[in-house]
C-alpha cells in the first residue's frame, strides 16, 4: 500500500468521524443529507459483499466493516434517534436519488467487466459512489449557514478522492499490469464534482468567512 | 489478471 492510498482511506476515515462527532455532540444533524448517506449504504453493502468470498487483509475487512457500521449508525440516527431526528432538514433534503440509483444500474448492467451478480453489484457501487455526494451539496447549498463540521465532511470526503487518482498514478507507474478503467472515469468524475466546492471551501477559509455556496 | 489487484481499494 503506498501513501496515497494509505492517506486517502485516512481522509475517509475521518470524514466519518468528523460527521459521527459532529451529530452526536450537537445532537443535531442540521445540514447533512440523510440521501447521501443513504446512498453510500448501498454503495458499501454493494461493495463489500466479496467480505463474504474473500478475505484480502485485516486492515481492508476492519475499513470494510467501520464504512458499513458508521454509515449505518449515521441513518439510525437521522431517521429514529428522539432528539437528532427532528433536526434533520427534511424539506431541503430533496433530492430525487431514483434518478442517480436507476441510471448507475442499467451503466452496470451494459458496463462492466463481467456480468455475473456480484460483478454487476460491485461496479454499480463504483457508478453510485460517483455521484452519491450530490444530494449532500445541493442540501449545502440552500443551507445558509453552513457549520464548519459540515463543510470539513465535505472536504476531507472530496480529498480521499483527489488522493485516490494520486494513488492510482502511482499504482500504474509501480506495478506492471495494474488497470482498471471503469474504477479510474467514474473516480475522476467523482472528483470533478467536487472541484466547485473546494473553490468555495478554501476562498471562505482564506478569506476568515463562513462558507456559503452560491445558489 | 489484475482482477485481484483492482478489488484490494476500499
Amino acid at each position: 500500500m503506498n501513501i496515497f492510498r494509505l492517506a486517502g482511506d485516512m481522509m475517509h476515515l475521518f470524514s466519518i468521524i468528523v460527521l459521527l462527532l459532529k451529530i452526536n455532540a450537537t445532537r443535531s444533524c442540521r445540514g447533512v443529507s440523510l440521501k447521501t448517506q443513504e446512498l453510500y449504504a448501498i454503495v458499501f453493502v454493494c461493495r463489500y459483499l466479496d467480505l463474504f468470498t474473500s478475505f484480502i487483509s485485516l486492515y481492508n475487512t476492519t475499513m470494510k466493516l467501520i464504512f458499513l457500521l458508521s454509515t449505518f449508525t449515521i441513518i439510525y440516527w437521522m431517521r429514529f434517534h428522539k432528539v437528532i431526528r427532528v433536526t434533520y432538514d427534511r424539506e431541503q433534503d430533496t433530492f430525487r436519488y431514483q434518478f442517480l440509483i436507476l441510471p448507475c444500474f442499467l451503466l452496470a448492467l451494459v458496463l462492466n467487466n463481467e456480468f455475473s451478480a456480484m460483478e454487476v453489484l460491485w461496479t454499480f457501487s463504483i457508478y453510485l459512489e460517483a455521484v452519491a455526494i450530490l444530494p449532500q451539496l445541493v442540501l449545502l447549498q440552500r443551507t445558509n449557514n453552513i457549520d464548519n463540521l459540515t463543510g470539513n465532511y465535505v472536504f476531507l470526503l472530496g480529498s480521499y478522492r483527489a488522493l485516490y487518482i494520486l494513488n492510482w498514478i502511482y499504482r500504474f507507474m509501480t506495478e506492471p499490469n495494474y488497470r482498471q478503467y471503469l474504477v479510474w472515469i467514474s473516480g475522476i468524475v467523482q472528483t470533478i464534482v467536487y472541484i466547485d466546492f473546494f473553490y468555495y471551501y478554501i476562498r471562505s477559509w482564506r478569506n476568515n468567512e463562513k462558507l456559503s455556496l452560491p445558489a | 489478471p489484475g482482477q485481484e489487484l483492482v478489488k484490494d481499494e476500499l
